[in-house]
C-alpha cells in the first residue's frame, strides 16, 4: 500500500 | 529480519504493486537487481557498519516492560538524537520518494535508490516484533536461550530460527513453497483483514507508528512471554509462534505494496 500511494499522488504523509 | 524474512516481504510486496508502483520501483533499482526488488531487500543490512549513520534505524527501543509504543517517547538513537530509529526511518524515506515523485521538479537530490532500499527493509523490520523490543536486553539480544539443542538468542530466533525451522519441517526448505502458503492466506482467511492493514488513519502514506505499536504488543503476549534467559524453546513455543510470524510477514508485504 505504501508504494503504491507513494507512485500516485493524491495522499498526505504521515507526520512523525 | 534474516536474509529469508526480508526475502518473503518484499516478494509478497511485488505481486501486489501497481503498474505505476512497480515501473517507478524498476526504475529505481540497479541492473544488478534485474528487476527483483526481494534481491536487494537485506542491503541495508549488509552497509549498516559501512553506513554506520543507519544502525540504529533497524529497531526502536520501547522502554523495559512497557507494552506500547509511543514516537516521542521511544524513537531516538542512543545518543537520544530524536527521530533516529526504525519508524523514523519509515517516516523519512517515505517522504523522500513522495516529494520526489509529486514535485518532479523538487530540488531536493536525494539518493531515490537507496530510499527504496531502506524503507523496503524498514518496513519489513518494523514488522518483527522484537524490533521494537526492550532497551534492556537489546530486543531481546541479550536473552540467551537454546532454540531445541542450538544456543542463541532470543532475536535471533524470531529474525531466523522460526523460518529455518519452518522451512525444513512444513515447506522442503524451499523458500518460494513458504511464500506460496503465505500467499495463499492473504487471500483465503486473511483476505478480509488485507483492506484493514493497508489502511493508514487520516489517510496517510504510511504509519510506521501504528504497525510498531503492533509489535511491541505481540512481543510481550508471545516473543519474550515464556522465553526467560536460559530457557529451551522447542515444539511448544515454536508451534504457536510461527502464526504470529506468518502474518507478520505477510502485514509487512502488503502494508510495503
Amino acid at each position: 500500500a505504501i508504494l503504491n500511494r507513494i507512485f500516485t499522488s493524491k495522499t498526505g504523509i504521515a507526520q512523525a | 529480519w534474516g536474509k529469508e524474512g526480508h526475502y518473503v516481504v518484499c516478494k509478497i510486496t511485488q505481486e501486489y504493486l501497481s503498474e505505476d508502483a512497480l515501473f517507478a520501483v524498476k526504475q529505481l533499482l540497479p541492473d544488478s537487481a534485474h528487476g527483483d526488488l526481494a534481491a536487494l531487500c537485506s542491503w541495508p543490512d549488509e552497509i549498516r557498519f559501512h553506513y554506520h549513520w543507519s544502525s540504529a534505524l533497524h529497531y526502536a527501543d520501547t522502554p523495559d516492560f512497557l507494552c506500547n509504543y509511543q514516537y516521542c517517547r521511544d524513537c531516538h538513537d542512543s545518543y537520544g538524537r530524536k527521530h533516529r530509529c526504525l519508524t523514523g526511518a519509515i517516516h523519512n524515506y517515505t517522504m523522500q520518494l513522495k516529494l520526489a515523485y509529486a514535485d518532479a521538479s523538487s530540488k531536493f537530490n536525494y539518493n531515490l535508490t537507496e530510499a527504496l532500499l531502506f524503507l523496503s527493509h524498514f518496513v519489513g523490520d518494523v514488522h518483527q516484533p522484537l524490533h521494537v523490543g526492550f532497551t534492556g536486553d537489546l530486543g531481546g539480544n541479550s536473552i540467551t536461550v537454546r532454540w531445541y539443542r542450538r544456543k542463541t538468542n532470543l532475536h535471533h530466533v524470531w529474525d531466523n530460527m522460526i523460518i529455518e525451522s519452518a522451512l525444513k519441517m512444513f515447506y522442503g526448505s524451499d523458500l518460494s513453497t513458504m511464500i506460496q502458503a503465505i500467499q495463499q492466506n492473504i487471500t483465503d482467511i486473511w483476505s478480509n483483514d488485507v483492506s484493514i492493514w493497508e489502511h493508514c488513519a487520516h489517510n496517510y502514506t504510511a504509519c510506521p507508528d501504528w504497525y510498531a505499536s503492533e509489535s511491541v504488543s505481540l512481543a510481550c503476549k508471545f516473543a519474550y512471554r515464556n522465553a526467560t534467559p536460559g530457557s529451551t524453546l522447542k515444539d511448544e513455543y515454536f508451534l504457536s509462534r510461527l502464526p504470529i510470524v506468518e502474518k507478520r510477514l505477510a502485514q509487512g508485504g502488503v502494508r510495503l505494496t
